[in-house]
């Protein structure tokens, strides 16, 4: 993998052995952790409790793995090719973003040297680029109804400030011009001072 | 139509129509959707107020007529396909829980998935016709994930042939079912079963809550309403103390468990088949997170690309925001994550409904690995979930604070999906110790802490036992 981050030709697959690596490296961190804590002649329970913090982040780790192993495997199933294309970007930024969030463990189980985890920051950058004209598409394509969205700022149409405006005006302290606090608190308090 | 919203849309490299079939899983299923929602939408029974401008009784009112609505509209329609009823759900109460949700989700696949078929007959149709509105009381005030600590006690009197439950300390009282402080009228209730002098652990047991025609609370039973939350506004979250109630012995969920009528205990063949129904939501709440994390990327993506703020170069016009490389890191992974969670959503779905079939047939071999499974995808996904509705909400600067932008309310109402069905931290080590438990002594070595061998045949694929499976 840190071969083909040098030559900036990472693929989905090639990150998906990478997360695997990760998840490996996780669980031996995790295991050493409890071996050491038994050979302090720790209970296994008392072990396990001093190691849960390794135990979590191979969790993690393998589920991050799962993730992108189950969209790597989606991508197989899609035909239409321009729909492919832009999906193999978005699995390639789901991917290489979970290696830049977790850069440190990377480097420490040496699967990425530092200029090479610069090279998928870089890469991240240019994912983003090849993703900006297809941004709104993409999340049309969730198609999800304006009345289920209820969101004036996601509106289909994108005609946001007429309907924000709109929709503060049905505030319930727009009710009335004067609010009947202004009587009962303001208008005393200002006869007393 | 906002004039670059239009031009956003006409840059597409793809025909957006068919990316939406993949996500329904099918043109047929795109259509069907829609179909549903539109019968929802433009159902003026269905018109709400909106309910940022109401209390949270006026929700929870409104809310209850809705659902009211809903069942018997999802009858006149012959709606029935599990699918698309959740769509249906999900359109009359825009994502969000509502009164019946632990009635339609959780109480009736509970009596599916284990009662007996005498227990069918008794308690289903009434249920459906919702004469019995039920819920599932499992977590209590003292007691969450950790389900072998709970407190609450079921002891069976052959005298009588009947079960006491009781409540037997403050931290014991059951605490957040959804449904139970106002409106169910029965609870499946986990508890504690002892018999002839022995704990045989967690047991499920229909316990009558109210009276059926009055509503009023039975003798023995104190419930209620816990409060306003963090979100779920338009659900009662309820309270229940048991104090020496008592309910017939074939009120104990007995298809896989068993006590006889002398008291005598008969073991299911899994213990983990009690947790069955739990399971089931884990596995829903994958794609729940997804759903979630579309929606929020939805927004602040259009919002991001008709919102013009500051400048790129020195006296051209305000670019979109969308324009702007912080912009976009801060959104494009979430959707990439949002395609992601979808997808894995998928799975989850299929794995259950293989799995659940498997236990149906008698196969219960597949039930470790689906609670390993669910576990850590539940609690992976939402917590990425939750983190990034978060990112989208900040993304939108002052309006993604509005109510409006609907994504307070997508923040609140997802944010529980932390804690509910199991706490992350608690699922993610539950997913460290389940069945596949693993232990690299080596680079090519591995050992597992169970009876069976593991031997490294490539990187994504192991080998147990001599059958060669996926890492996972």
């Amino acid at each position: 993998f840190s071969d083909l981050v040098t030559r900036r030709i990472v693929t989905v697959a090639s990150v998906l052995m990478c997360s695997c690596g990760l998840c490996f490296s996780l669980v031996e961190l995790a295991a050493t952790s409890i071996q050491q804590e038994l050979q302090l002649r720790r209970s296994q329970e008392d072990a396990w409790n001093s190691s849960a913090i390794d135990l979590v982040r191979a969790s993690d780790a393998h589920c991050h793995y799962v993730v992108v192993k189950l969209f790597a495997d989606k991508l197989r199933q899609v035909e239409d090719p321009a729909v492919t294309s832009v999906l193999s970007t978005l699995a390639l930024l789901y991917s290489l973003h979970g290696i830049a969030s977790n850069s440190g463990d990377f480097l420490k189980a040496g699967l990425l040297s530092v200029p090479q985890a610069l090279q998928v920051s870089a890469h991240i950058k240019e994912l983003l680029i090849q993703l900006r004209p297809n941004a709104v598409a993409l999340v049309d394509a969730f198609d999800l109804n304006d009345k289920r969205l209820n969101s004036v700022l996601g509106r289909y149409d994108g005609n946001v400030y007429e309907h924000l405006f709109e929709w503060a005006r049905h505030s319930p302290l727009n009710a009335s011009e004067v609010h009947e606090s202004f009587h009962k608190y303001l208008k005393p308090l200002r006869s007393k001072l | 139509m906002n004039p670059d919203i239009v031009k956003e849309r006409q840059n597409a490299t793809f025909n957006v129509e068919k990316l939406t079939n993949i996500l329904d899983g099918s043109t047929e299923k795109t259509r069907r959707r829609r179909e549903i929602e539109s019968m929802v939408l433009n159902d003026p029974d269905f018109q709400e107020q909106d309910p940022n401008f109401l209390s949270r009784s006026e929700r929870y009112d409104q809310a209850v007529r809705k659902s009211a609505q809903m069942i018997l509209k999802l009858r006149e329609f012959g709606i029935s396909d599990p699918d698309e009823i959740y769509y249906y759900k999900n359109c009359v109460h825009p994502d969000r829980p509502e009164p019946l949700d632990l009635h339609l989700g959780m109480f009736l696949p509970t009596l599916l998935n284990q009662a007996t078929p005498e227990q069918m007959d008794r308690f289903f149709t009434p249920a459906w016709n919702l004469q019995i509105i039920g819920t599932y009381a499992q977590t209590e005030m003292g007691h969450g994930t950790h389900l072998r600590g709970l407190e609450t006690t079921a002891t069976f009197d052959p005298a009588t042939q009947e079960f006491v439950l009781n409540s037997p300390t403050i931290s014991s009282i059951k605490w957040w079912p959804g449904g139970l402080g106002k409106t169910s009228n029965h609870a499946i209730v986990l508890a504690q079963l002892h018999t002839q002098g022995n704990c045989h652990g967690l047991h499920a047991f229909i316990v009558p809550i109210r009276d059926m025609d009055t509503h009023v609370p039975l003798p023995g039973i104190v419930v209620g309403d816990i409060g306003p939350k963090f979100g779920f506004s338009e659900v009662d979250n309820g309270f229940l103390k048991l104090e020496n109630v008592r309910i017939p012995l074939d009120n104990m969920l007995m298809k896989y468990a068993k006590v006889e009528p002398d008291g005598t205990y008969v073991k299911p063949p899994s213990a983990k088949l009690t947790y069955g129904t739990m399971v089931f939501i884990r596995s829903m709440i994958v794609g729940q997170s997804a759903l979630a994390l579309a929606k929020s990327c939805t927004i602040a993506i259009r919002y991001s690309a008709v919102r013009h703020q500051s400048e790129l170069k020195p006296g051209e016009p305000e670019p979109q925001i969308l324009n702007f490389q912080t912009q976009q890191h801060k959104l494009f992974p979430v959707l990439a994550t949002a395609y992601a969670f979808t997808f894995v959503g998928q799975y989850m779905k299929q794995t259950y409904n293989r799995i659940s079939g498997d236990i149906h047939a008698g196969d219960y071999s597949g039930l470790p690995e689906l609670h390993a499974l669910s576990a850590g995808l539940k609690a992976f996904t939402t917590w990425a979930a939750n983190g990034a509705i978060e990112v989208c909400r900040m993304s939108c600067g002052g309006h993604g604070y509005s109510r409006s932008s609907a994504l307070p309310d997508i923040y609140v109402e997802f944010t529980p999906t932390c804690t509910y069905e199991g706490e992350n931290t608690v699922m993610m080590l539950q997913t460290a110790s389940g069945p596949q438990q693993i232990m690299v002594s080596g680079p090519q070595q591995i050992m597992v802490s169970g009876p069976q061998q593991i031997m490294v045949s490539g990187p994504q694929q192991i080998m147990v036992s001599g059958r060669q499976v996926n890492l996972c």
